[in-house]
């Protein structure tokens, strides 16, 4: 039963007005997707990516796993790609670094997968074999030392991937990577395409934030 | 869900799109080119409390609580959310690595009434 002189509680009156309140809704859009990211602020970023590097490595960047967790299980994923930075080089080794941010990983890391791509050009009908050596930080003090090897052996010009077993991935949780890349053989050092920013190398990998002792119920 | 459009105060939702070159963020957020921040403004009186539900016998059932209980005016209903969706975001960190993310329920599909 209506009060005496309430108004009908669904009829026309002041809708909310967007125009005055455009300011305080775009900060609030920016505080969300801010608090979702886990960033304070949003990113100044330190390098600029080609465009040619970001839609080559957009194109190389595998899709999800076939057995994909429905959504509903899945917690909130990341997928990463970072381009290399060239560092330490002589005529028979490049080392290669990569930086993982904090941001994604304030809460602790579980690299789910992760992959190494890089493009090589070679001349016809040659083959040519590298070693690509994943280092990581001694327990003890900040040297770097190597963790594992994988010789590759590479017999066509383009893209090639190397998936980064136990050791890379824990490297990478912890917010750096560094890869070393030692051909064996005649085919000069510069097989490995570096300054080309449509064929830079990168590391792709799948992440998960959070603890990493996950349990999962059977 | 309904829509909000004119000046109905009955609970709806209400379309809000943030462009991303309008709060300068276009540098580092690749894709999509907007946020749509819809949200759920409106009054629930007690008759349509449970609108729209999962089931229309969802709003009946309540309807006839509140009637057994001329629970007129006690406890209320709110306009709230109740289909959402994740927003797909492809961004550069800090480190200028490309990072993809589904953030869940970010996007407001419909409203109703608790």
């Amino acid at each position: 039963t209506l009060r005496p002189g309430s108004q009908c509680p669904v009829c026309g009156g002041p809708a909310v007005d967007l125009e005055s309140h455009r300011e305080l809704l775009l900060d609030l859009a920016k505080r969300n997707i801010l608090d979702k990211l886990h960033l304070s602020q949003r990113p100044t970023l330190s390098r600029p990516v080609p465009r040619a590097a970001l839609r080559t490595a957009l194109q190389r960047l595998c899709g999800p796993p076939q057995w994909a967790l429905p959504e509903e299980y899945r917690s909130q994923e990341y997928d990463i790609i970072s381009f290399a930075e060239t560092g330490f080089s002589s005529i028979n080794q490049t080392r290669l670094n990569f930086h993982f941010s904090s941001d994604e990983t304030a809460g602790g890391m579980e690299i789910r997968q992760a992959s190494f791509m890089f493009f090589v050009q070679l001349p016809p009908n040659s083959t040519w074999s590298i070693n690509v050596r994943v280092f990581a930080l001694s327990p003890h003090d900040t040297n770097l030392t190597i963790a594992s090897q994988h010789l590759l052996e590479v017999g066509v010009s383009g893209w090639h991937q190397l998936t980064l077993g136990p050791e890379a991935q824990a490297a990478c949780s912890q917010g750096h990577l560094t890869l070393e890349l030692v051909p064996e053989g005649q085919v000069a050092q510069s097989s490995v395409i570096m300054s080309d920013t449509a064929h830079r190398p990168f590391v792709a990998a799948r992440v998960r934030p959070g603890s990493k002792h996950r349990v999962r119920r059977r | 869900g309904i829509d909000c459009q004119g000046g109905s105060r009955m609970c709806c939702r209400q379309e809000f799109f943030v462009d991303f070159r309008e709060i300068g963020w276009q540098d580092w957020i690749i894709q999509p080119e907007g946020y749509a921040m819809n949200f759920c403004t409106g009054q629930c009186p007690l008759h349509v409390a449970g609108i729209p539900g999962i089931a229309a016998s969802f709003h009946t059932a309540v309807f006839n609580l509140l009637k057994a209980n001329t629970a007129a005016g006690a406890g209320g209903s709110c306009c709230v959310p109740t289909v959402q969706r994740p927003l797909s975001l492809l961004y550069y960190d800090r480190n200028s690595n490309i990072v993809k993310t589904d953030i869940p329920d970010m996007v407001v599909e419909a409203c109703g009434c608790s």
